[in-house]
């Protein structure tokens, strides 16, 4: 197995995203390319990645594998890259992962022992979808932030909000389909789901300067789903449970 | 009140 990257942007997004979630992770190598899927502790998050092989400079891998990642030793190594360096990553005889950032710089680190169990989806329909610039979301996230923990998303036909409501008062973003960052609102029911800020802002902090158009779908009191389309990598899956009225 | 649902609920 032996991956080589185009730049170092992509794979920075990548591990800056799945270092919002857990310490240790799991890569798995296939002919088609590399994937990553996990959950926070806690149950609430799941990203999952699909990075194909064609988004690399160079790739092959003759039969599959997996290795384990400590995510903080990983992306100590990662950040030695300046934005041009190439990254790429094979695996020793010895265990040990092989990292050459950019032409001279070569790195063992340690694998660890992969625990990871086959993650599942949600199984649920998405009834609304809302599409809009990253930078945009990004910034109605600090506009709610400071009233709210949490993100409130409301779509109904072809109109859509953003609210959220704390101990200090409220706040209301209505979505103006005229906005340039604003690309799509539609909804085949009518649509209210809260999420959780603590969760949502580090994701999209640290993939939104990579992606370019991001994808929010959702249904009431179901997960949110957020497609983080970046230039290079297959997809970024952002899955996030509700917070529900008990 | 709000609760905080896990993903596991809809699996």
């Amino acid at each position: 197995f032996g991956a080589k990257t185009n730049g170092s942007d992509d794979l920075k997004a990548i591990i800056s995203a799945i270092s919002t979630l857990v310490e240790e992770a799991t890569f798995v190598a296939t002919a088609e390319g590399i994937s990553f899927r996990g959950m926070d502790p806690s149950h609430v998050a799941l990203i999952d990645i699909s990075w194909p092989n064609s988004a690399f400079e160079k790739y092959e891998c003759d039969s599959d594998i997996k290795f384990g990642v400590r995510i903080d030793e990983f992306s100590k190594l990662i950040k030695r890259a300046d934005k041009k360096d190439s990254i790429e990553i094979s695996i020793s005889e010895q265990n040990m992962l092989l990292v050459t950032v950019g032409k001279n710089k070569k790195y063992k680190m340690r694998l660890i022992e992969s625990s990871a169990t086959d993650t599942p989806l949600p199984k649920i329909p998405y009834d609304s979808k809302i599409m809009l610039s990253s930078s945009k979301f990004d910034k109605i996230l600090g506009d709610v932030q400071v009233v709210s923990d949490y993100l409130t998303i409301h779509t109904s036909d072809s109109k859509g909000d953003f609210s959220g409501k704390g101990d200090s008062g409220e706040v209301v973003i209505d979505l103006d389909k005229d906005d340039e960052d604003i690309e799509e609102i539609s909804s085949k029911e009518d649509s209210v789901g809260t999420y959780s800020l603590e969760y949502l802002n580090p994701v999209v902090k640290a993939v939104g300067n990579t992606a370019g158009v991001i994808t929010c779908e959702f249904s009431s009191a179901k997960p949110l789903r957020i497609e983080f389309k970046v230039a290079n990598i297959g997809r970024i899956h952002f899955y996030l449970a509700p917070r529900v009225e008990s | 009140l709000m609760r905080q649902k896990t993903l596991s609920d809809f699996f």
